[in-house]
């Protein structure tokens, strides 16, 4: 465990905290992909079995079992609790297009053919795609309120400060993971152009908007 | 090197 990797840890658990705060102190899901989310458990499902298989440490545990559980607890919010304020007529990306591809691609590329192995390669690949209904939805709105740009901030940055770990890792322990690399860079890469408008937007008090 | 199944990171 490096700082990078701490660093990225944090990050993806406090955009996982500043999404369930949204939702629960405005009462509302408005502006949130019910699709991502539904993606995001699937990606924590089947990458986290090994819960079952091998054990660790307390922090790894804890840490994977709070992604499962606040996954479908957004779910449940989204899709029962807040459903009345579910902006599904802006939630149309097809989820099979991304699920599709990518188990085809996780049977395919993979470290070892076994169940467990490709149920994990199948949450990486289908983790660095999982955002795209959520970036559909904010472009196809044309905004997103200013928590839900924090949010995608710090569900970006996690990856990307992953990314910093792994090159850490190759220099200084000489493990690299090529599976995990490329996907997360793919993942780093589809929020570029949301980092740009984050920093040039949000960063100066502005709602985030794009050009019409 | 980590085995296939003995995942540390998240």
């Amino acid at each position: 465990m490096n700082v990078f990797r701490l660093s990225g840890d944090v990050s993806h658990l406090l955009a996982i905290l500043i999404l369930l705060m949204k939702i629960w102190k405005t009462r509302s899901c408005a502006g949130i992909s019910g699709k991502s989310q539904i993606l995001f458990a699937l990606v924590y499902t089947t990458r986290y079995l090994d819960l079952f298989t091998s054990f660790i440490s307390p922090y790894n545990t804890a840490m994977k079992v709070f992604f499962i559980a606040s996954s479908y607890a957004t779910i449940y919010l989204i899709y029962l609790k807040f459903k009345a304020t579910y902006d599904r007529n802006h939630d149309t990306f097809r989820m099979e297009f991304l699920v599709l591809p990518v188990l085809v691609l996780a049977f395919v590329v993979n470290h070892d053919f076994t169940p467990l192995e490709i149920l994990w390669t199948f949450s990486i690949y289908l983790e660095s795609v999982a955002i795209l209904p959520q970036l559909f939805m904010v472009s196809k709105t044309g905004q997103a309120e200013t928590i839900t740009s924090h949010y995608l901030f710090a569900l970006g940055m996690y990856r990307a400060l992953y990314i910093v770990n792994w090159v850490y890792r190759y220099y200084f322990e000489g493990f690299y993971d090529l599976i995990a690399i490329i996907a997360g860079v793919v993942q780093t890469v589809l929020y570029c152009d949301f980092f740009y408008l984050y920093v040039t937007k949000v960063l100066k008090g502005k709602q985030l908007t794009l050009p019409a | 090197e980590l085995e296939p199944l003995d995942k540390d990171e998240l």
